[in-house]
């Protein structure tokens, strides 16, 4: 592939030419694997489409892997393009899709080297540019988690309470324990005393 | 802490997340509306979640229905909106035996029932003189729906199905409230007529008498115990003995069977209509993938936002959690996975109504690409929301492990998606055999348009093979 330093990553366009090359790759193989179980012969069926599931399925998911990301990508861009959000927003949209193709592509690191795509170089570089995006992304954390909208009650949870007062959280929660009802708790007299 | 961590972080922010929220959300108006039905909520004893985490299960199931009922009531009693209902639903979180009343019988009975069968039924339905759920999978047999071996089989001199589990392996099993909760269901069950075998068909069937509760004559019916998670929802398990049903309990919407016994078949178009459903499923799959995985995400930085440990020199504050290498490098790509996910899932919707449209003219040449797509992320969104639930709490520590965190129950209540509506591995297939029909339409020189067009490109390369 064409990358050459880290940020060349970012770019969408190298992010799903490589993600295609992945899925293709798998797929060719797959069908290659599915038609030497069939004899020569292809088939969607049958036994030798059993024998062949773990291709088929890898094939399956790295298809879906690129779509998935493909539409991220295309959503982001929609979004800003059409000015239903601000430069704000969008922007750390952005550094969120390039992470996420990043990630995506760090779990294929296997295969896009296995079939030459990429050199152990290159996938280097994608472990570095992945390691400058979250840094990137670090101080808007705790907004991005914002921006899903999520209530307190909704959550239900003491660590995750938008006000960070998480220990008192799980004091007040300790409240409703049955063992709490008492001070020497159920135990003690039935089970304890009598040894 | 020295600092107020949680005020720290917002104020490091280099965007605003209100307005995101409000474009995630579809406007302010919608999230100011969530906070409303908060608010009601919170003033109703059966949506208080202060004793959540410490219910038995019997404690949970009756506390689900309660909610169930109390949801449903405030709709009625105070005319909310459908959208009201789901999102109160969703923000109460405590599913109960009503989640299949609501999601698979009414919405079945109004895709594969008459006109006369919806009239029937759906008045009882809405009053919740009936409870009806879905019992399609048997013991033996799940995503395989051809292999259901339960009967219905036509008398014509009674003009009667009668619906009978031939073996212990055909015992229905649905953890839909089909134990405890449900007078009816809708009965996957193989048609036969006049000893011929026209495969799996729905019928609605009454297991419970609607004044005692008790199960009816050749009816076995009850719970099969604990699940992993979901547990307000009851876990039923069904056989059924010679149970006599009127022909008029079959949904015949496409499908018939006449009073003399003639089997109608279902027009061609029907099966390509039946999808419609099947991708509306996987569609909501998709999109609540997104949103468990959020919530999961939420929790899990937040707390390592103002959780501290360890200070690099003495005399300094302890760092916080999120400022650790490996903890950030874990938190952000799942926060961007999530979003991937949140976007895929209002992509998803949108793709099923265009379908929707489309079909509605009769247009259903996108069905093939669409079946594809729905089955492969159906696959792929819940194995990465489940696995990044489980990731998120690893990150919060022991205090992960506790209830009171929310990550164990919503991951209990998560997983099962990858094994509900088709076993991942199942979908994934799905989506393989699309991929393999287009690899050899690429090998025979035809031209491909869709999600699988990368394929003609890269066959298109030097050294392609």
């Amino acid at each position: 592939c064409q990358v050459a330093a880290p940020e060349d990553w970012r770019a969408p366009a190298h992010q799903l030419a490589a993600l295609a090359a992945v899925a293709a790759q798998l797929t060719a193989q797959a069908a290659a694997v599915l038609a030497r179980a069939g004899g020569g012969r292809p088939g969607v069926e049958g036994e030798a489409w059993n024998s062949s599931s773990v291709d088929l399925i890898r094939a399956a998911r790295a298809h879906i892997a690129l779509y998935l990301h493909q539409n991220f990508i295309e959503c982001v861009e929609a979004a800003s393009s059409q000015r239903k959000l601000s430069a704000g927003p969008a922007a750390v949209l952005r550094q969120l899709v390039a992470l996420h193709g990043v990630a995506t592509l760090l779990d294929a690191a296997g295969d896009l080297q296995e079939r030459g795509y990429a050199t152990g170089r290159q996938v280097a570089l994608l472990r570095g540019e992945q390691r400058t995006l979250v840094r990137a992304l670090r101080p808007n954390a705790v907004a991005l988690t914002d921006s899903f909208g999520y209530p307190d009650y909704m959550l239900n949870s003491a660590l995750g309470r938008r006000d960070g007062n998480v220990y008192q959280a799980l004091l007040d929660s300790a409240k409703s324990s049955p063992l709490n009802a008492t001070q020497e708790g159920p135990a003690w007299k039935p089970v304890l005393e009598p040894l | 802490n020295p600092v107020d961590d949680a005020a720290a972080e917002r104020l490091k922010a280099t965007f605003d997340s209100e307005e995101l929220a409000a474009f995630l959300h579809d406007g302010v108006d919608k999230l100011q509306r969530r906070e409303e039905l908060v608010k009601l909520l919170q003033s109703q004893p059966w949506s208080d979640k202060t004793h959540r985490y410490f219910l038995t299960r019997e404690q949970e199931y009756v506390g689900g229905l309660e909610a169930a009922v109390g949801i449903w009531q405030q709709m009625r009693g105070e005319r909310l909106s459908m959208e009201d209902g789901i999102t109160m639903r969703s923000l109460a979180y405590f599913p109960g035996g009503l989640e299949l009343h609501i999601g698979m019988f009414i919405p079945t009975i109004l895709g594969q029932g008459t006109p006369e069968q919806q009239a029937k039924w759906l008045p009882l339905c809405n009053r919740l003189q009936i409870i009806g759920t879905y019992a399609q999978t048997e013991l033996g047999h799940g995503t395989f729906v051809r292999g259901l071996q339960t009967v219905a089989v036509y008398d014509e001199a009674s003009k009667e199905f009668v619906v009978h589990s031939p073996s212990l392996e055909s015992t229905k099993w649905w953890p839909g409230g089909m134990g405890k909760t449900a007078t009816h269901v809708i009965l996957m069950a193989r048609l036969f007529v006049k000893g011929k075998d026209y495969g799996p068909h729905s019928f609605v069937v009454q297991i419970r008498d609607l004044a005692t509760h008790l199960p009816l004559a050749g009816v076995s019916v009850g719970d099969i115990g604990p699940k992993m998670g979901f547990n307000g929802v009851d876990n039923g398990y069904l056989s059924l003995d010679h149970v006599r049903i009127p022909r008029d309990a079959m949904l015949m919407r496409f499908a018939q069977v006449t009073e003399e016994g003639r089997y109608i078949p279902p027009p061609p178009d029907n099966q390509k209509a039946a999808y419609a459903t099947m991708v509306y499923v996987r569609a909501t799959i998709v999109r609540d993938s997104g949103d468990f995985l959020s919530r999961a995400v939420t929790i899990a930085t937040r707390y390592a936002a103002v959780r501290r440990q360890t200070a690099t020199k003495l005399g300094e504050p302890e760092l916080q959690v999120l400022d650790y290498d490996n903890v950030q490098q874990i938190l952000l790509p799942l926060m961007s996975r999530a979003y991937a996910l949140v976007f895929m899932g209002r992509s998803m919707m949108d793709m099923y109504h265009s379908f929707d449209s489309a079909r509605a003219r009769g247009d259903f040449s996108v069905l093939p690409e669409l079946h594809a797509l729905s089955s492969g992320l159906k696959a792929l969104s819940t194995d990465i929301a489940a696995t990044g639930i489980e990731t998120a709490r690893r990150q919060c520590g022991g205090h992960g492990y506790m209830l009171a965190s929310g990550l164990p129950t919503l991951f209990n209540s998560y997983v099962q998606n990858c094994t509900w509506e088709g076993d991942n591995n199942v979908m994934y297939l799905q989506t393989a055999r699309y991929l393999m029909k287009a690899a050899i339409a690429v090998q025979t020189g035809k031209p491909l348009t869709g999600s699988a067009k990368y394929l003609s490109d890269a066959a298109r390369q030097p050294n392609a093979k």
